[in-house]
């Protein structure tokens, strides 16, 4: 799960069912266990989008206090089988922006081989933490053993896919790798994700006409 | 290892899909 992109009255978040789910309920409530809604609705998902999920939710008539903790949630059903994902939260900001202030983190360079996601689980254990903004380079691109090569490496499981990654299955299943560390899992549902692309999201030190490695 | 461009594409299709960016 991930949560992102957040305005005075909307919060668009997304999430990735582990399975090929068409129909997703999703739901922003003021208490972790859903029972309670400010607003709810569906999303139909497949795999033409790798099964992720967007909503852009607007909380706006929900007359939500600023600088409340709202939850967050999804459950969908799939050959009978129901699947409900991690609860996240965020806090609100009403439509004055009555904020004083804004506490916030900045992390970059997330080389899953390297390790140190852990500042992932750092931050999502800071309970005034508002939002991180990620600066750039989200994923690696590498091939497995290249950058950390297997004196660096920190991780014994084989970078998934194991090429530099070129076509958008290698994208996707390069995300999805990534996704499942779970420190950045922790951040995602604890604070909302301000992302930035820089070269790595698709190959090292770019140019107008080709990169490094191309 | 694919045409630069394409894989350009590629790449900002998955990122758009998985980080969470308003479209």
């Amino acid at each position: 799960m991930a949560a992102c992109d957040p305005k005075n009255t909307k919060y668009t978040y997304n999430y990735s069912p582990t399975s090929d789910a068409v129909t997703v309920h999703w739901f922003i409530g003021p208490n972790a266990d859903g029972t309670k809604t400010i607003t709810a609705g569906t999303f139909v998902t497949d795999g033409g989008r790798d099964w992720t999920v967007k909503v852009d939710a607007d909380y706006s008539t929900g007359n939500v206090v600023a600088q409340s903790k709202l939850y967050y949630g999804f459950q969908a059903t799939h050959m009978g089988i129901s699947y409900t994902s991690p609860i996240g939260h965020f806090r609100a900001i009403d439509s004055k922006n009555t904020f004083a202030e804004l506490t916030y983190a900045t992390v970059s360079c997330s080389n899953w081989g390297f390790g140190m996601f852990n500042a992932y689980d750092t931050l999502s254990k800071i309970e005034e933490l508002d939002f991180y903004v990620h600066a750039g380079d989200n994923i690696y691109e590498y091939k497995d053993l290249r950058y950390p090569d297997d004196h660096m490496k920190v991780r014994t499981q084989i970078t998934d896919p194991p090429h530099e990654i070129a076509s958008l299955d290698d994208y996707r299943r390069r995300y999805r790798l990534y996704r499942n560390d779970a420190s950045m899992q922790a951040l995602g549902a604890h604070a909302p994700l301000i992302s930035i692309a820089d070269d790595h999201e698709y190959t090292n030190n770019a140019w107008l006409t080709g990169a490094e490695n191309h | 290892e694919g045409d630069y461009y394409e894989r350009m594409h590629f790449a900002m299709k998955a990122f758009f899909e998985y980080m969470p960016i308003r479209e």
